[in-house]
């Protein structure tokens, strides 16, 4: 699905120079359940904005299903990220004139995506289905912190796309909200063969994954495949 | 310290009403190291920007140091803020333009604070204390998102004011950055005698606690004294 070969991200030079992603090569395999973890500022989010087309590597390579990404335009790699890939980020990055049922709407819009009963149905399921179905109509400044970052996984989850990438998606959850988003993941992961790469700092997360890739200082630190689950 | 004696915030009315605090009473006494845990979207940040006067309640009172502050002027609530309350934001609010060190120091400036060695020195300080010593001109944007929650924190211990407000503090933290920053808490709260208030969802802090205030649906569900620590 996603592979970095020696990616590199770096900020500044010489005496300012910053290795924020520093040589990562990781292939991340279809169907995969696989959580980034290390300590804050070790390169997670920087990693996840190279596979997920965020942002490009200013060293290595990307690519997406065996397509080196270094040669797409610009136009061809939106194409790509609206069409393939889920992004929650790590600060939601709602629209905020708008409400949360016609934030989840946009996704499908601009994924060109019309689900069989409409994209106003999906997007009222994908919000249901996160605890938010009694809040369709607020926008973004009315909600709490844990709603917001609810609606920007029902968001990234609604498309169904062949990745989701989600950048501590249970930051600002209580346990009980986060193990019923990490849940509906791993339903969609099984059921209908999503791969997702999450980041987090949040151990009922890491304890979920089947993949734990542990970054220190910009570089991949320790790579754990779990024998069960 | 402050005072919520039946305190409400509403939003809409009629069909639409929404109430995010729910006659809610609570004393704060100076001193407390107090947490307010519960669900996403049970009131915690809504009781906080009560206490912390950003916010004004519906109905009820909220007395700061014996004064209700619903008879002072916005001028004079300001004041007040600045110069007696630390607040570290859900989602941070750190000024773009400025560096780390200068978002710390505004804060002094502020609250009309000259430090004995000056502003520049405590702001230092206080960023070295949350481990970003090494990151002190660094923009808002030039930072990994638990980097921008430690300079927030840095920005609110730094004036040591009468009471700290902290809305989620260790959200974006992995747990060795956030255990370094509760224990720098309760070392300003043991030996300065800052009074410390906070929500959360993190285990960590609930258990360095010494009080712990669980909120539902707006209102106060329980309210337990830790009896050791
Ligand atoms: N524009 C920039 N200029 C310089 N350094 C940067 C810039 N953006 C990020 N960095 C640095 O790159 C490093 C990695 O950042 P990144 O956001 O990937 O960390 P992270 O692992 O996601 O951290 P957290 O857990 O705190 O979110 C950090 O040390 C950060 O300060
Ligand atoms: N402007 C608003 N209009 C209507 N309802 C609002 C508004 N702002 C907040 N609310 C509602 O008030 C309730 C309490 O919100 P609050 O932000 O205090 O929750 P919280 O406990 O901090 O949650 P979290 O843990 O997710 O941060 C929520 O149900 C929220 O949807
Ligand atoms: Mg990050
Ligand atoms: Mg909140």
């Amino acid at each position: 699905i996603c592979q970095l070969d020696h990616a590199s991200r770096h900020y500044g030079s010489g005496e300012t120079l910053v290795k924020a992603a520093d040589a990562v090569s990781l292939s991340i395999e279809a169907g995969e359940f696989t959580v980034l973890s290390g300590p804050s500022g070790s390169g997670k989010t920087t990693v996840l904005n190279l596979v997920g087309l965020l942002d490009q590597p200013t060293d290595g390579t990307v690519s997406i299903q065996g397509t080196a990404t270094g040669t797409l335009s610009d136009r061809a790699l939106t194409q790509l990220r609206a069409a393939s890939i889920g992004f929650i980020y790590q600060s939601f990055n709602l629209v905020p004139v708008l409400s949360a049922v016609e934030n989840v709407e946009l996704a499908l819009n601009l994924a060109g995506i019309t689900p069989p009963g409409g994209a106003r149905a999906a997007a009222t399921k994908a919000l249901e289905d996160v605890g938010l179905g009694e809040l369709l109509h607020r926008r973004p400044n009315q909600l709490s912190g844990g709603q917001q970052q609810r609606v920007a996984i029902a968001r990234a989850l609604v498309k169904a796309p062949v990745l989701v990438i989600a950048d501590e998606p249970t930051a600002n959850l209580d346990s009980q909200s986060g193990t019923r988003v990490l849940d509906l993941m791993r339903a969609l992961n099984e059921e209908r063969g999503v791969t997702f790469l999450f980041s987090t700092h949040d151990p009922m997360v890491i304890e979920r994954a089947r993949r734990v890739v542990h970054m220190k200082d910009g570089r991949v630190h320790e790579d754990i495949r779990a024998s069960s689950g």
